[in-house]
């Protein structure tokens, strides 16, 4: 038995319209801990990692750890006849292959019921070793949207740079090229609008900008994103997602060949 | 010229 409910049912319209485009299926996890997912894009070139932490909803029955094979475009479709002021409870029983979205208006005066049939999917669960990053940049989510959606009119590929000076952004395309820094900027009354970069050594890496322009659409959901880089490991960007918990993206690097 | 690598390259199944 699963009865999952969520006052702010925004937040999971918002979470299913950053994620659908980049994966079309995955298997949503119930535990005791919270609502998850984990799931690479087909080419397994980015992973999404989403955590809704138990602690976050109004009323959390999980009974025994549950898996979901869902596909994402079907969810998203039932999820946008949600209202966005209205309640959503996820209900699934163990045995079943469905699961019932309940929308209830704040009034209590229109309630609706989605079930939505189930899948089975194969999918791996990667370990996520934790790393030490090289360099962590916070910055205002919008503005990092705002350099993706702009390097990807020139260019293919973003370096992203982390150095003292700040971090940079720079593309080349046919048309030419681009570079945008950011400086360290804290110096704002509010703390959403700053830039902050931790950096324990320098760090350059390039990234497919088609990836990173997927991941902006996560922006609604959080005034903040953190971009955490090394030179080993795929980049980190994390949007946090209120009191609840959080949505990750790792995209692997280009590298030279 | 720059290549993809991929995820799985990175982490791996338990």
């Amino acid at each position: 038995m699963l009865e999952l409910r969520l006052i702010q049912g925004s937040l999971l319209k918002k979470v299913l319209e950053a994620i659908k485009d980049l994966v079309t299926e995955a298997n949503f996890d119930c535990s005791a801990t919270g609502f998850s997912l984990q799931a690479m894009d087909s080419s397994h070139v980015a992973l999404v990692a989403l955590l809704l932490r138990s602690e976050g909803f109004d009323h959390y029955r999980c009974d025994r750890n549950l898996s979901m094979g869902i596909n994402l475009n079907n969810m998203s479709k039932m999820l946008r006849c949600a209202g966005p002021e209205d309640i959503i409870t996820i209900k699934g029983d163990d045995g079943t292959d469905t699961v019932t979205f309940m929308f209830e208006s704040q009034k209590q005066d229109k309630i609706s019921d989605f079930e939505m049939k189930l899948m089975d999917i194969d999918s791996e669960h990667l370990g996520i070793p934790d790393a030490e990053y090289q360099a962590i940049v916070r910055m205002p989510s919008a503005e990092f949207a705002r350099i993706c959606k702009d390097l990807g009119s020139i260019g293919d590929t973003v370096v992203i740079s982390v150095t003292k000076e700040g971090v940079k952004f720079f593309t080349r395309g046919d048309v030419g090229s681009a570079n945008i820094v950011c400086r360290q900027n804290t110096s704002v009354d509010k703390p959403e609008d700053s830039t902050v970069i931790e950096m324990n050594e320098p760090v350059s890496l390039t990234f497919a900008l088609r990836y990173m322009n997927s991941f902006t659409k996560a922006t609604t959901l959080s005034e903040v994103v953190t971009i955490s880089l090394s030179s080993e490991l795929p980049v980190v960007v994390e949007y946090k997602i209120a009191e609840m918990g959080y949505i990750r993206f790792y995209l692997a690097p280009k590298i030279e060949d | 010229v720059n290549k993809q690598s991929q995820i799985t390259t990175f982490f791996t199944s338990p």
